[in-house]
């Protein structure tokens, strides 16, 4: 009697859970915008087997947004998730993956990200602030001026903005603008900068240092502004993050806009 | 000659009969969360 095909893996099985790391692991090298994300729930998962020891492993995964930065250096494993009231963001993958002799490998993810729905937060949280639209022209005056500030005081190299990664706006009590933006350190002093700001270029990747800062203004009842920036110091960069051309004019991104993710 | 029997008389008689106690698996997916749900 031929053997009984194997019974369907479940999603909470030592070989997904395996599978979803691997694959999580790999979206988050692949990335090149935004944060880290973390598994939440794996959705599904099919295994249509090819031949002895080789298999194909198609995974739906729902991520959420961590608090790392994409460029931190912080392991996964270390990296806070967002909690809802912050505003949580959601990733859902497909990933398609293979295994033979045991050894699993991605051939393919596609993901899109999107914010959690404005009303469910505000359900459970009347008063939390909630992530600022895209061309929100408060978050990049406050990305300015803190970038400026943060310039303007320091004694270290000069750095320019690569992409601000949030922003959230609070209007009452207080009207406080929250921005968070990664960096990236460029070739000049930031007493050069001032004579001439336009030679000052990121890093070739072999020196690269990228950093992170977060900016709170407060613009009512009184004006204050905190600036906060870490450098990661030079990290030997991922295959996965190539230098592309216009890698220092990269755009400025916000993120509540749906990123999406396609890697083959 | 064949009678067909009513539907609901063949499940009757077909329902395997479940020990007391019975609690069927959880259905293989999707699987747990972690953290949240939204």
């Amino acid at each position: 009697v031929p053997a009984a095909p194997p019974a369907p893996l479940g999603c909470d099985d030592p070989e997904s859970e395996a599978a979803a790391e691997v694959a999580v692991n790999y979206i988050n090298g692949h990335s090149h915008h935004g944060y880290k994300f973390a598994l939440n729930r794996i959705e599904d998962i099919r295994v249509v087997p090819q031949g002895p020891n080789n298999d194909i492993i198609f995974l739906e995964l729902d991520l959420l947004e961590t608090k790392c930065p994409i460029l931190s250096p912080t392991p996964l494993a270390n990296c806070t998730v967002r909690s809802f009231a912050e505003h949580a963001v959601e990733g859902d993958c497909d990933v398609k993956l293979q295994k033979v002799d045991g050894i699993l490998s991605v051939l393919a993810s596609k993901c899109h990200s999107h914010a959690d729905s404005r009303e469910d937060i505000l359900k459970v949280c009347p008063d939390c602030p909630l992530l600022a639209s895209m061309n929100n022209t408060e978050v990049l005056e406050t990305v300015s001026a803190a970038l400026n500030d943060y310039n303007s005081k320091t004694t270290d190299s000069y750095l320019r903005l690569l992409e601000i990664g949030r922003a959230k706006i609070q209007y009452h009590p207080g009207h406080v603008v929250a921005t968070e933006f990664a960096v990236g350190a460029t070739n000049c002093s930031a007493q050069e900068a001032k004579a001439n700001v336009g030679a000052c270029q990121l890093l070739p990747e072999d020196q690269s240092n990228f950093g992170f800062c977060t900016a709170v203004m407060v613009k009512a009842p009184s004006q204050d502004l905190q600036v906060d920036c870490q450098l990661y110091g030079h990290q030997v960069p991922a295959p996965a993050f190539p230098c592309f051309p216009g890698y220092s004019r990269l755009l400025v991104l916000l993120q509540g806009i749906i990123l999406s993710q396609d890697t083959s | 000659s064949v009678a067909k029997r009513a539907v609901a008389e063949a499940a009757q008689h077909d329902k395997v009969p479940r020990p007391v106690g019975f609690v069927p698996p959880p259905p293989p997916c999707p699987g747990r969360i972690r953290y949240f749900d939204i």
